[in-house]
């Protein structure tokens, strides 16, 4: 009679389908995360149900495995070239039968959704493994989970160990939805000289949203911060052969700065919009340093500038620019194309005239919210124009304001010009998002940084010079050595600072490496070989972007290469799971989706067509987050 | 701290002690002409007050600045700050770095000693002296050297700028002293006639650790009589 009393009050059932563990482990080796979420259901109802597993994850990271388990029978995800799997998909749609895809969702996230038939009793395993190079921004490495369980969890676990050969200096864990009782009893984080942990492990009582309710409170983000011990600037390892350098000077003062903000004032900038760009743009010049120089060109159908050339940033200067930025007000068309020539064309002329110290370095950002429409409107004459005019002489940085652009046109004008590209969303926080990248891109340290190692030692490097190196990142080349018996060698890195040029030397003994990296067997095997695949293919990715023809092609077939040797879910590949359904064995696909995951693109509106975007909202969610009534698109 | 003069036309060496109090900053090095200043600040060993600790100082702190280049360099047993106003780069012992630009040179190698040159004539090094960090009494501690000097001016000053121009001396009537191993002398130098003693120091240049013995001719009382004036005539305030 007990026994039968506590099944009826089980908890966490919810439509007969019991999510008795999620676990999301993470271990953090030298930057380089590995993930794993696994997620183990059973089906408790007298008939079966299909379960989905939902789980979203950063889009930097990528997905390396997946494996459903039913009953004891593991069917395992298969990374193919994407057209391959494609084939394979299209053959399975054909045959009416349906599929799991991995979506755009948000900023920074993406969502891995997979679904299955469970018979009555049978118990079900997720498991999703996921790695990516946590990136420093603001002097912190930040690892990002979305937790967002649809029910209690009677295992429910956040489990994160990280291993920092250089010592962890500081480590916090936050989540979005804590409560006091959470924080309490169910959240630990502790460090201690290289490693560090944070658990978090709520209790089912602890997961409710109120103490008779049965939804769960766990509902956000939940995110741990760390950074490392910089005894010397730069810090090399070497594993089996492979190397990864990390360098990140601190104490060296900023570099002044020549900028010139492109602001878009067309018509479609109206309301919200300007008002939110007018107070970025406020809070921008309270940070300018007496040092820098700037100057605004106001862009609509035709081009305004404050001032003809560069101003230094004075008080006085400085009072008079925030006089003009609120008096900015919309009007007329998009003419990107004068507007940013405009800037260009005056950052070049304040350094051929000496306007600007010697030793500044200069920036060009462009704010829009729409395509040209007005005077040149070719995207692609656009890109010539403004390649040809900076010739490489400065970064270009292009933020994309809201959804109603081409962003892809932005991204490659911004990486031709050795800048980037960064969508501004247009919420509520957009002002502080515009804020947040100029304050990123503010303060370098470095310019022209080239990181040098001796010829002959080293192979298969990834991008070892970088425009700037800005205060609190980090800059990361990985390689592998010719010898992998060598017992030493020497990086330098040479980069111009404020007042002086600077060479930083890193002597690597690896003999010291080695009883140094002894200890970290625990955490994962071949990290730096799979960081240095990592780096190398969003490089290749990144290049790719901005090729044609021969070269474009070189790019890719190495980028897909070594997606298909080190089992990347990139946007080259896809993973291909078979699984048993209806007794009639199903394939699902998980693509990784590109930034233009705005609309519907035509492969996936045929797949629609035809009955492949199901709604999957009609089954349970699990795992770390849910599935929720986001657009089915796809941006392969 | 103690100072060795190398004497190149006698091919013999002077040295003496300076004993101060901690804290108190000399002046070594002031060439009004290529505008460079050398200062250094003396340590006792730990804990050690006016009176307390073995007696023994060091530098712990050294500044050079160039006035004309409006640049200065601070240096401590933990840190090097370089540069001029707030634009200052702050670099540890830990690294091993090269700063340019024009005119100068610094080069820091790592845990171990670092290296100013001023154009092609000035070049000075400074040597970390690092002890056990849990000695009950020493400390770290920084050895100054000057490597070249022939682009400084004659009118050079300074504990140690005094003696960049040539001088002469002479020794004589050589005898045995309080201690059997260290015979005391006459030395004339300067026009003074000076009671000294035979001794050695170490030159850390070479070997930060052991150092190599130098034979030299001990000036007692601070120097006095060998260095130009009394040696307080060289403190000065602050480091810079």
């Amino acid at each position: 009679l007990r026994l039968l009393g506590k099944r009826s009050l089980r908890e966490g059932v919810v439509d007969g389908i019991e999510v008795y563990s999620t676990k999301i482990s993470c271990k953090v080796t030298s930057r380089f995360a590995h993930n794993v979420v696994t997620t183990r259901a059973v089906n408790r109802a007298d008939k079966a149900k299909e379960v989905s597993f939902d789980v979203e994850l950063p889009k930097t990271a990528f997905i390396t495995n997946f494996t459903l388990t039913i009953d004891g029978v593991t069917y395992p995800g298969n990374i193919k070239e994407k057209e391959v799997a494609q084939k394979q998909y299209e053959k399975a749609v054909s045959q009416g039968k349906t599929a799991g895809l991995v979506k755009a969702s948000g900023r920074k996230l993406e969502k891995f959704t997979v679904s299955v038939n469970v018979a009555a009793g049978s118990k079900v395993t997720f498991e999703l493994t996921y790695e990516e190079l946590l990136k420093r921004h603001k002097g912190k490495y930040e690892m990002y989970i979305k937790v967002q369980p649809k029910q209690l969890v009677r295992h429910f676990e956040i489990d994160a160990h990280i291993f920092e050969p250089q010592g962890i200096s500081m480590l916090d864990a936050e989540a979005s939805f804590i409560t006091n009782d959470l924080l309490g009893s169910a959240l630990t984080k502790s460090f201690s000289g290289k490693k560090g942990h944070v658990s978090f492990k709520p209790s089912l009582d602890q997961q409710r949203s109120c103490p008779t309710c049965t939804d769960s409170l766990l509902n956000g983000d939940f995110t741990i911060v760390y950074d490392v011990n910089r005894e010397s600037p730069g810090n090399v390892q070497v594993v089996n052969g492979y190397f990864v350098h990390f360098f990140a000077p601190q104490g060296l003062p900023v570099v002044p700065k020549n900028i010139v903000f492109v602001i878009d004032i067309s018509g479609s900038m109206a309301g919200r919009k300007i008002h939110q760009t007018r107070d970025a743009l406020l809070k921008i010049l309270d940070d300018m340093k007496e040092d820098d120089y700037l100057n605004f060109i106001l862009f609509s159908t035709h081009v305004t500038t404050w001032k003809d050339s560069l101003v230094q940033a004075t008080p006085a200067n400085l009072e008079e620019a925030r006089m003009f930025v609120k008096n900015i007000r919309d009007e007329g068309m998009t003419n990107i194309n004068d507007g940013l020539l405009r800037g260009v064309h005056m950052l070049k002329d304040a350094r051929e005239r000496h306007l600007v110290p010697e030793r500044s370095t200069s920036i060009l950002i462009m704010l829009t919210d729409g395509d040209a429409n007005t005077g040149e409107s070719r995207p692609q004459k656009i890109q010539e124009n403004v390649r040809n005019a900076i010739g490489g002489k400065f970064p270009l940085y292009n933020l994309g304001f809201g959804n109603n652009l081409n962003y892809n046109f932005l991204e490659t004008m911004a990486l031709e010009n050795n800048g980037l590209a960064r969508r501004i969303y247009e919420d509520s926080d957009a002002n502080l998002q515009l804020q947040g990248f100029y304050e990123e891109v503010a303060n370098p340290l470095l310019t022209n940084v080239e990181v040098e190692y001796p010829e002959n030692a080293i192979l298969d490097l990834t991008k070892n010079n970088y425009p700037h190196f800005y205060d609190g990142s980090e800059i990361v080349v990985a390689g592998r050595l010719v010898d992998s018996d060598m017992n030493n060698f020497k990086a330098d890195v040479k980069g111009h600072g404020a007042l002086n040029d600077l060479t930083f030397t890193e002597e690597v003994d690896m003999k010291e490496m080695d009883a140094a990296l002894k200890e970290q067997g625990y955490i994962f095997g071949n990290y730096i070989e799979r960081l240095w695949a990592y780096l190398t293919i969003e490089q290749l990715l990144e290049r790719r972007k901005n090729a044609f023809g021969e070269e474009k092609e070189n790019l890719t077939a190495q980028a897909l290469e070594l997606s298909l040797k080190y089992h990347f879910v990139t946007p080259l590949t896809s993973m291909v799971v078979t699984k048993p359904e209806d007794n009639e064995d199903q394939t699902s696909i998980a693509d990784k989706p590109g930034e233009e995951a705005t609309s519907v693109t035509p492969s996936m509106a045929y797949l629609r067509r035809i009955g492949l975007g199901r709604p999957v909202a009609q089954g349970k969610a699990l795992g770390a987050s849910s599935f929720s009534d986001v657009p089915l698109v796809d941006g392969d | 701290p103690h100072f060795i003069i190398h004497v190149p036309g006698k091919n013999d060496t002077i040295c003496f002690n300076i004993d101060e109090k901690p804290g108190t900053v000399l002046r070594l090095i002031q060439d009004p002409v290529t505008g460079i200043t050398v200062t250094g600040q003396i340590i006792g060993d730990k804990g050690s007050g006016p009176s307390s600790g073995t007696g023994k100082t060091y530098f712990g702190k050294l500044g050079i600045t160039n006035a004309w280049m409006d640049f200065r360099i601070e240096v401590t047993t933990e840190k090097i700050i370089l540069g001029n106003g707030e634009a200052l780069s702050t670099f540890r012992w830990l690294d091993t770095v090269t700063v340019t630009q024009t005119g100068l040179s610094v080069t820091i190698n790592r845990k171990k000693n670092m290296v100013v040159s001023f154009g092609d004539g000035v070049k000075f090094v400074i040597v970390l002296h690092q002890v056990w960090k849990k000695h009950p009494v020493h400390q770290d501690f920084l050895g100054f050297y000057v490597v070249d000097s022939h682009r400084m001016s004659a009118q050079t000053h300074g504990l140690l700028g005094q003696f960049f121009r040539p001088f002469d001396f002479e020794v004589f009537d050589i005898r045995p002293g309080s201690d059997p191993t260290k015979p005391d002398a006459t030395m004339v130098v300067k026009s003074h006639q000076l009671t000294v003693t035979r001794g050695s120091q170490k030159d850390y240049r070479k070997d930060t650790s052991v150092g190599t013995k130098v034979l030299c001719w001990f000036v007692h009382n601070n120097g006095e009589g060998l260095i130009d004036g009394v040696h307080t005539d060289y403190i000065v305030p602050s480091l810079f």
